[in-house]
């Protein structure tokens, strides 16, 4: 990879998450994930795709058409959404420091 | 995903965070996006537009499919439950956004996302493509970075400005009329966050304090150029318009361009040339040379009534490298409807007869209405020849974006210098008399007599 990728290599990878949604004890009935982003770290923002959601909407993926809707707060989702929220170490880390350099990739068979 | 469980997954090497619970605070979309989306993807063609995340023949419900488009645009900001004792170790710069427009077409994109979702994190999180900004409308940005299923929502940074956060997957894959396009669409990051703002603004006031932490825009005090102009190629082809036929074309003189014969493909006929960049002109023009039917070579050359301003015009290759970096500009896909998409990626062969290359096939994805445009060295900037075709399977139907078929500028430009300099037509009209050896290469035959005929 080019020296001009190193700046956009380090930014994606501190800010690179993958995003969860699955109900509050229904782990049977699956989860919805998607990528996302972290925009900050204090507090913790992330921004991801909303298709991980439409199953969670109060009034269905109808709501997401509504004329004019920009935007949908929170508590259009059921009570019952719960939402994980997984990256990598840092940069900043001392974990993400303590990991450099070291060869421990793998490729499993297909 | 419903991928098989391979082996026990192995750590990449750097231990993942355990997941941390996370409260949604909006869910919100981009009015601008929605609106070149309706327009680009609606409208009488839209059936003809798929963005499942399963292929079109694969089995999804309708409803399925209908929740998926309808969530194509929208985003969730969320935020993160703070753990324990681990705040200190948490900081770390915050995202740099590029401004809308800061990055030019064909300037190179990074996206990072997690291919089939939490699925798999030790070997999938943060997995890196790149390509080109593709094409633009407003906020909504096309790239030729593959991304797969799952990389939704994922970020899209720039080399320049290093590392800024340019946009967030919308749709890694899409299909027209059942052909995957190669494309990944994109929503851009600065409106999206402006609109996050926005709304913030309108919920309760805790809310409103957490807009003011999200990541401005970067401005002038980065000292970067902000307007980058992009590669000088990326404004070069026009459209060419013949009757009710289009595709695309590259202006090698000032009153001169070339195009495909199926798109100009009876000599005399009044053809319209549009260009897009720097400024948008419609000139018209008629068609002085097209290659026969019989000729392998799908040649057309296009006298203009005026002058094309402003467009570079480009240097032609006398060599061809290959695996050298290469980019395709076209009206493919979109045709009118946007600018030209610029799609990256290897000269992959250069077939010769006689040791003249006669054909080159490259990795770009190209698409309908791409032929006619250019294709460029990524490296040198110069012409190397004119996209004549990608690949279809004839016994299946499918369409193979990434195997395409372009001739040499060097089988070319002789001839069309020749009729640039003294209107003689004699050069071009050596391009219906090619060889034996080389039609059977634009067949795609083997250059044995007794070999099987290809299916393509």
């Amino acid at each position: 990879m080019g020296r001009q990728w190193g700046p956009a290599m380090r930014a994606a990878e501190q800010a690179g998450c993958v995003v969860s949604a699955f109900r509050a004890g229904q782990p049977e009935a699956g989860s919805w994930s998607c990528s996302g982003v972290i925009l900050s770290r204090r507090p913790g923002l992330v921004l991801c795709h909303g298709g991980i959601f439409t199953p969670f909407l109060r009034a269905g993926s109808g709501a997401l058409t509504a004329a004019g809707a920009a935007f949908l707060p929170g508590d259009s989702c059921g009570d019952d959404l719960r939402l994980h929220v997984q990256w990598g170490p840092t940069a900043a880390s001392p974990a993400g420091r303590a990991e450099r350099g070291r060869t421990g990739l793998c490729t499993p068979h297909c | 995903a419903g991928l098989e469980p391979s082996p026990p997954a192995r750590p990449r090497g750097r231990p993942l965070r355990p997941p941390r619970p996370a409260e949604l605070l909006l869910l919100l979309s981009c009015p601008a996006f929605r609106a070149h989306f309706a327009r680009l993807f609606g409208g009488e063609a839209a059936e003809q537009w798929h963005f499942a995340n399963a292929a079109p023949d694969d089995e999804v419900s309708e409803d399925e499919e209908e929740d998926q488009l309808r969530a194509l645009g929208w985003f969730a900001l969320l935020r993160v439950r703070p753990g324990h004792g681990e705040e200190a170790e948490e900081r770390g710069p915050a995202v740099a956004v590029a401004p809308l427009g800061a990055v030019p077409k064909g300037a190179p994109l990074m996206a990072c996302g997690s291919p089939f979702g939490a699925f798999c994190p030790d070997i999938f999180l943060n997995t890196l493509s790149r390509g080109v900004l593709s094409n633009s409308a407003g906020p909504l940005l096309l790239t030729d970075a593959r991304c797969l299923p799952g990389t939704e929502g994922g970020g899209v940074f720039a080399a320049r400005p290093a590392g800024a956060l340019v946009a967030l997957v919308a749709a890694p894959l899409c299909w027209k009329a059942r052909e995957w396009v190669g494309l990944t669409l994109l929503c851009a990051a600065a409106p999206l966050l402006r609109a996050a703002r926005a709304a913030l603004g309108r919920l309760h006031p805790g809310a409103t304090a957490l807009a003011a932490l999200l990541p401005p825009e970067m401005g002038a005090p980065w000292g970067l150029p902000l307007r980058d102009p992009g590669p000088p190629w990326a404004t070069a082809a026009v459209l060419v318009e013949c009757s009710t036929v289009w595709g695309s074309g590259v202006a090698v003189a000032p009153r001169l361009v070339v195009t495909c014969r199926h798109v100009a493909p009876r000599e005399a006929t009044r053809v319209l040339v549009r260009s897009t960049t720097p400024k948008s002109a419609m000139i018209w023009g008629h068609v002085v040379f097209a290659t026969q039917e019989t000729s392998p070579y799908d040649i057309a050359v296009v006298s203009l009534d005026e002058d094309l301003d402003g467009i570079p015009m480009p240097v032609p290759a006398e060599h061809f490298h290959e695996g050298e970096a290469v980019t395709v500009v076209g009206f493919g896909v979109f045709g009118q409807t946007c600018g030209p998409s610029v799609t990256t990626g290897i000269l992959s062969a250069v077939v010769q007869v006689d040791d003249t290359p006669v054909m080159l096939q490259t990795t770009c994805a190209v698409h309908g209405g791409s032929s006619g445009g250019p294709l460029f060295s990524t490296g040198s900037g110069e012409l190397l020849g004119i996209v004549a075709s990608n690949t279809r399977d004839n016994n299946t139907g499918a369409t193979y974006p990434h195997l395409n078929f372009s001739i040499p500028i060097t089988v070319l430009q002789p001839a069309l210098q020749k009729y640039s300099q003294t209107g003689d037509l004699g050069g071009l009209r050596e391009l219906d008399r090619a060889t034996e050896p080389v039609r059977v290469v634009w067949r795609l035959q083997r250059p044995l007599a007794e070999a099987l005929r290809s299916k393509l």
